[in-house]
């Protein structure tokens, strides 16, 4: 059975919200070692890969492999009956139909169970690559949500260029034209590491699905090499991420 | 155009 217990219902909330608009419907793998997900977009064009180690739960325990489907709107829906600060334990039996879900408040004077129906699911895993990313580039997540947002205004692709003068996003359309460069800042809240130069062209209205994580982190890492898809990664606290794979557009 | 996830990370 699996058992793992959140200290707090947002940051579970935070991950859903960050999956849904990619994903309508999809399987939580629990091990022993933590709870993954990955999964194509309906359209085959990204792929969303998450890993919550069990170091992420206040108490976790899972003596067998269980696969958990679900619809992530209906799971949405029942963690909107709880408070943000509420501790949430999901649960399951093996072989469940149903995932448990259980709000205590802080004081503990509120207990509210839940049950939401599995669905069976047809699995269909990738395998992701090693990849030595040729420009590596840590930035502000809200520094970029911003910049998907704003290019997303002037053209359905934005091309991302990155050399070891910055990184630049361009868009242009029947509007006009956009240009952003970030450099290197002292501060470091933009860093940039550069092996070769890389540029790469996107849809953008992705790059915009993938940010609905900016609340999850302070820092988005960024991976772009040659004629592979593009890794927007938000690190979940100090043990999980969200990894975003974006392929590129290439010329007709 | 477009390119699929799939024809760059291949199913297990």
């Amino acid at each position: 059975m699996l058992e793992a217990r959140l200290g707090s219902t947002t940051l579970l909330k935070k991950i859903v919200d960050a999956l849904k608009e990619i994903l309508s419907q999809s399987t939580l793998d629990c091990s022993a070692s933590g709870i993954q997900l990955q999964a194509m977009d309906n359209s085959h064009v990204s792929l969303v890969a998450m890993s919550l180690r069990r170091e992420c739960f206040e108490r976790y325990r899972c003596d067998r492999n269980v696969a958990l489907g679900l619809d992530l709107k209906s799971l949405m829906k029942v963690l909107k009956c709880a408070s943000g600060d509420d501790a949430v334990t999901i649960s399951a039996a093996d072989k469940a139909d149903k995932l448990q879900l259980r709000f205590e408040s802080a004081g503990n004077e509120r207990t509210a169970d839940y049950e939401l129906r599995l669905l069976n699911l047809e699995q269909d895993h990738l395998a992701i690559p090693e990849t030595d990313y040729a420009c590596v580039v840590h930035m502000p997540s809200t520094e970029f949500a911003r910049i998907c947002r704003d290019l997303a205004t002037f053209s359905e692709s934005v091309v991302i260029a990155c050399s070891k003068d910055g990184i630049k996003f361009s868009a242009s359309g029947e509007l006009g034209s956009a240009n952003i460069t970030l450099s290197e800042t002292s501060k470091g809240d933009v860093s940039l590491q550069v092996e070769e130069p890389v540029t790469l062209c996107f849809a953008v209205r992705y790059l915009n699905s993938f940010t609905r994580a900016t609340s999850l982190a302070d820092k988005v890492k960024i991976g772009l090499a040659a004629d592979v898809p593009l890794l927007v990664e938000y690190p979940i606290e100090d043990h999980g991420y969200i990894r975003y794979y974006l392929a590129p557009k290439v010329d007709d | 155009m477009q390119r699929g996830i799939d024809t760059f990370f291949h199913r297990m």
